[in-house]
């Protein structure tokens, strides 16, 4: 299983839809000062079930909604996609590709798909379990994180190692 | 639970000495529990000390080598464990041009089984890289994506 | 006391402002006071917003925008009150190169009145320095000193 | 007044003295990771009277004295010189050099000195009160304070305000 795409419609800066296609290796993101590139860091912890505002920089979870510009009005509703291939069976579907999808609405609504179809975001944790794949593992780091990782504070540690075994 | 615990944190102290050792190219790391007989129940402690430093406790480490250390840890928990993609948000700004490129080599190496996205504005990361995205705000507070190939 | 925090508290107000448009290139930029009728009492608030954004709260700045904006206070405060020297140790790791560059003018104009003591890897921030320390351990875990003059 | 030379000799990770001359303007300090910048700034702040051991990086005080390494013995004191220069008699003594030193010895005694004779640390907070300059001033700053200077916690930021005040 490996990740093939990423898109992003309406979350934090990008009020129009963009694709970035994984592929293999090493892939960069660049850019000048506040122009994104952490947003889709944001956006990807955030498809994957990311619960805690505080973790997206946010004050409430509808300020991930693209909130408008100088020249643009704000839009209603924010959803972010991550399309796996599936062809060697890792993940428990029959799909040859998986994608996850989280939608929300500025009502407050908000909904998770499995391949276009409504789920419950059990379901996605459910799929991912045992990948080292979730919105608190320990694939995304920052450098604020190297402090934790190696703080007094031992029970950041302990989760690392207890999420690998 | 007990057994696998005990097997994947063996697993985990050889990778962390092994991939400290080709970051620091020398140099002792360790891995030990205290605090109780059980190790579920013990603390994990780290123990690093550069080539010919005669360090005990991590809190004496430098900010470069904090980062180096930290790293080293993840990507022995890696080869245990690997993780199918991995997300790091500048984590090459505390380090000297020396240790990046130890690091982009070590990244390239691990890119095998796992995925990497790296944000970066160091320019010697941005070569090692396979593809590059480059996001950019042309109208204020819009960001748009412009591919730059980079073969 | 009273009349003399309200005097600073107007100059570092005006100085912040000042500072944020230079290093931000216009945007708006706020120093208000909140929670309490007496100045002495109440919280300090700060708001932020890039130019063309539409911001509020400062948790929402990038990681580089965050660092312009405390520096921008910094200084601010500088303006009103000028510090004899002052130490930045990497505060330019989080910045892209045009800020790197606003940076280091600013730092340059401020030198007159203060002196400064930076500490980088970045190449941009060494050319703009005045003189040049460099710091080795030859001999692991013995740092010595290397004065690399550079006019 | 403005800062001439600073002087370490047993502090840290420098077993030999070094000096270096501060001049006007902006003084560069580069170097590879862990091999002694920041511990030049530790040195400026202990100096002025730093107490807090964690702001030193260190477990107890004794840490900032050299330590010793695979080649060489650990030393029995530590030394930091801080030498202005004070044409414009800013400060309040007669003197056109004032020079600010603190010693610590493995035993656990410590002393300050002004001008080479022993003096209270009051005398020397006395002497730069009003100056702006002081261990816990805000005129020593790395990337983890960016974060403390914009935090929630907002009692950091008056304090920035009420020592300009
Ligand atoms: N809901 C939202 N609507 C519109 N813009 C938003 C929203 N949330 C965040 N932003 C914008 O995103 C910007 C921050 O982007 P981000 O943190 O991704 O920058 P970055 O590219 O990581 O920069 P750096 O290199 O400084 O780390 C902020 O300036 C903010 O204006
Ligand atoms: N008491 C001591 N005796 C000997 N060495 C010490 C002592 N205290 C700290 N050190 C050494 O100082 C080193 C850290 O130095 P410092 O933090 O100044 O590095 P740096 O130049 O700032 O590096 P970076 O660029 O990574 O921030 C540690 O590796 C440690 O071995
Ligand atoms: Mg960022
Ligand atoms: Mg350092």
């Amino acid at each position: 299983m490996y990740l093939s795409r990423l898109e992003i419609f309406g979350f934090k800066s990008f009020p129009q839809k963009i694709t970035i296609e994984a592929g293999s290796g090493v892939t960069a993101i660049v850019g000048p000062n506040g122009c994104g590139k952490t947003n889709v860091v944001d956006a990807i912890r955030w498809c994957l079930g990311e619960q805690s505002t505080k973790t997206l920089r946010s004050e409430k979870m509808e300020d991930v909604i693209f909130n408008g510009t100088k020249g643009e009005k704000p839009l209603s509703m924010a959803e972010v996609s991550l399309i796996f291939s599936n062809e060697d069976g890792q993940l428990a579907v029959e799909y040859n590709e998986v994608s996850i999808t989280r939608r929300l609405f500025r009502s407050g609504e908000s909904e998770y798909l499995m391949n276009n179809r409504t789920c419950r975001l059990k379901d996605i944790t459910d799929l991912f379990l045992n990948t080292g794949l979730g919105a608190d593992s320990y694939s995304m780091i920052e450098p604020k994180m190297i402090e934790t990782i190696l703080s007094e504070d031992r029970t950041i540690r302990r989760s690392l190692f207890e999420e690998a075994a | 639970a007990r057994a696998m615990f005990l097997e994947t944190l063996e697993g985990i102290k050889k990778g962390f000495v092994q991939i400290f050792q080709r970051l620091f190219i020398g140099g002792e790391a360790e891995i030990r529990l205290s605090g109780s007989e059980d190790p579920l129940e013990a603390e994990i402690d780290i123990l690093a000390t550069p080539e010919g430093k005669s360090m005990k406790s991590i809190t004496l480490l430098s900010g470069g080598e904090k980062t180096l250390t930290a790293t080293a840890l993840l990507f022995g928990i890696y080869l245990v464990k690997p993780a199918p993609f991995c997300v790091l948000d500048e984590i090459d700004a505390p380090l000297d041009d020396a240790n990046v490129q130890r690091f982009c080599k070590m990244l390239k190496d691990f890119s095998v089984s796992t995925q990497f996205m790296v944000i970066t504005h160091n320019k010697r990361t941005m070569e090692a890289a396979d593809r590059l995205y480059g996001v950019t705000m042309e109208q204020p507070g819009i960001s748009k994506l412009v591919s730059v190939k980079f073969d």
